[in-house]
């Protein structure tokens, strides 16, 4: 019963719209750290955060997610976030499966920090996403990132876990992708409830799209 | 109503992160 009420409420949707708000405003103040990236036309930055910022969140959540019981745990036990959690802000496991096998794969290849942080850098300046103008500065962009990672892993990721990290790293690039693309789905059917979109950021409306305007 | 699109993306773009 508890379950019912809970999902026919979406009980965990205000808290998890407030945590993926300012997740966003965070990826915002990481991307205009990005060398380039303030010297692309406002626009494109525009187009580059909107259509990255899920994805960046993903690879963001990894520090936090635990492959001892599947969890993201942030901090105490208290702020442990469980699939259900999840669920219970509206997504199905149409997403969520997909997403915590994500998970365990990336928590998987132990990334250092700097190779993580140039993942998400190298996720944000894909030339490839729809709307970009200048395609072709934003991949030059990507490709000095790119080149910096793999010099990063040739020079100081030594041992068994490097072969074929970077490839391994762009495939991750791929699957999110596909998540994106799953995210946007849900995402879209649950704006399109008025007791639903209303429990959302104007941040989260204006980023993910807020079909009742 | 191009340049209103967007205005909080705009906004936390231009604003001087401390």
């Amino acid at each position: 019963a508890s379950m019912n009420i809970g999902f026919s409420q979406l009980s965990m949707l205000p808290h998890l719209a407030d945590l993926v708000s300012y997740s966003i405003q965070k990826v915002i103040g990481f991307a205009k750290m990005i060398p380039g990236f303030r010297d692309l036309a406002a626009d494109d930055q525009i187009v580059l955060l909107k259509s990255s910022a899920i994805e960046v969140i993903m690879l963001r959540s990894n520090q936090s997610f635990t492959l001892e019981d599947m969890t993201w745990t942030c901090g105490s036990d208290d702020f442990k976030y469980r699939i259900s959690d999840v669920t219970q802000a509206g997504h199905n496991m149409d997403l969520l499966e997909p997403l915590v096998k994500f998970q365990v794969g990336l928590k998987k290849l132990n990334l250092h920090e700097e190779e993580h942080v140039l993942l998400m850098a190298i996720c944000i300046l894909s030339p490839d996403r729809p709307g970009v103008q200048d395609t072709a500065l934003v991949e030059s962009l990507q490709d000095r990132l790119s080149e910096i990672l793999q010099s990063y892993i040739r020079c100081r990721h030594p041992g068994p876990g490097s072969r074929l990290l970077y490839a391994k790293m762009i495939q991750k690039l791929t699957d999110l992708r596909s998540l994106n693309e799953e995210h946007s789905r849900q995402y879209r059917c649950l704006s399109f409830q008025p007791q639903h979109s209303m429990q959302l950021t104007p941040l989260v409306l204006e980023v993910f799209g807020n079909e009742i305007s | 109503k191009k340049k209103e699109n967007n205005a909080l993306l705009r906004y936390l773009l231009d604003k001087d992160d401390v």
